[in-house]
């Protein structure tokens, strides 16, 4: 069961996905399964939905769609028990899920997942091959229709960042676009990677200010100072062009030209011992650290509708 | 399965523009089979590239011949996945 479960390792993609069910199992009354779609190899891409009414308007937070960073989808597991334990205790999530549903994510790149546990490791990307080349897979943070196919993506099927063929051509991005759409009525989107200790928000694409800079720039901060209280994590923050650099096609840039105003991507630890091979001692430190952050995003959510 | 037997993971530390673009050209040589974790953007900005036995040689020449300060940040990513490795086994042989 997800008591003795042990979210201070690292798992592979059967045991993620049997925690899911387990979860669903045992929260039938808060937590269920929607499959939004299917990766290139036929991986189902599952989504927990958290739940306490009908009809309400959506959270959305998703880790892992760079397959390496393996400290995101460890965390992304523990967010989903920290849901179901805090929820009717904590008065704060208490309060978010009674106006909200959640939906997670946790393995947001099945193939690539799969790939980093059994072939390579240091696998980033997607698993389609790519006609003409021997290389294989699509950046799916290059892949959006934001600034599609501009600097700071790649047209090369062997570069790290390649954008795709064309936007949406990834199936593991397709199936969150139409998830999206078809809900018509998400209010916060987080995308979660690492590392590097980041919180950014739009735009990547471009340098013109998103035109909620202001207060996206004013959540982040707020977000981070909750974030470094508890192991006093430095973390920066900014918009993804200001702070990191130029990224076209990237998650967050789509999301917020939606009209998802809260639109986030974090950058989890660490900034530069262990890159994608953090220890998993330091999974559980960083889901909690990172968690209050995303409380403060949410908690803004909820009291600023729009 | 892909090993990283002697692969290094360097941080570079850019003091100037100039060298950002060497280190941009330094990316694009597909034969040293670099992995850029963190790109060359900016001197505020660290940059992590893990760097493949073979080309060790070369690319610490590089960094020497054009005073780019670097440290060893991780000295053998095989070792570190060998320990997650265990790290992971570990956990599946204790009874719950």
């Amino acid at each position: 069961n997800t008591d003795d479960f042990v979210y201070t390792n690292y798992h592979n993609l059967n045991t993620i996905y049997s925690f899911m069910d387990m979860l669903v199992a045992e929260h039938s009354d808060l937590v269920s399964k929607i499959v939004i779609g299917q990766s290139y190899e036929g991986r189902p891409l599952n989504v927990l939905r958290f739940s306490t009414g009908a009809n309400r308007p959506g959270m959305w937070l998703d880790t892992g769609i760079h397959s390496r960073e393996w400290v995101t989808q460890a965390s992304g597991v523990w967010f989903a028990k920290k849901i179901v334990t805090d929820y009717g205790r904590d008065p704060a999530l208490t309060d978010i899920l009674n106006n909200y549903d959640i939906y997670l994510e946790i393995i947001t790149n099945p193939d690539g997942y799969q790939y980093t546990q059994t072939k390579d490791r240091m696998w980033r990307k997607t698993r389609k091959p790519n006609p003409g080349s021997s290389c294989v897979g699509v950046d799916p943070n290059r892949n959006w229709d934001a600034g599609f196919g501009g600097a700071g993506s790649s047209s090369s099927p062997c570069s790290e960042t390649y954008r795709g063929p064309s936007a949406h051509s990834e199936p593991e991005v397709k199936a969150i676009v139409d998830f999206v759409k078809s809900h018509g009525n998400i209010k916060s989107f987080v995308s979660i990677h690492s590392y590097s200790q980041m919180l950014l928000y739009p735009y990547g694409y471009t340098r013109t200010p998103a035109k909620d800079q202001a207060e996206l720039h004013e959540l982040a901060r707020k977000a981070i100072t909750e974030l470094q209280s508890l192991y006093n994590t430095r973390y920066t923050y900014g918009s993804i062009i200001t702070t990191i650099y130029q990224a076209s096609g990237g998650t967050i840039d789509w999301t917020y030209d939606q009209g998802i105003k809260y639109s986030y991507t974090f950058e989890l630890r660490d900034t530069g011992r262990y890159g994608f091979i953090l220890p998993a001692n330091q999974i559980v430190p960083t889901a909690e650290e990172t968690w209050l952050a995303l409380m403060a995003i949410m908690e803004h959510t909820k009291n600023n509708p729009y | 399965k892909e090993t990283f037997e002697g692969h290094q993971v360097l941080r570079i530390t850019a003091n100037n523009e100039a060298q950002i673009t060497l280190l941009k050209e330094l990316s694009e040589q597909g034969h040293l089979g670099l992995d850029f974790w963190m790109e060359p953007i900016r001197e505020s900005l660290p940059i992590d590239v893990r760097v493949p036995f073979n080309s060790l040689q070369a690319v610490r020449a590089f960094l020497a011949y054009n005073h780019i300060e670097y440290l060893v940040m991780i000295e053998d990513v095989q070792n570190l996945l060998d320990e997650e490795q265990r790290q992971m086994l570990k956990s599946h042989v204790i009874p719950r």
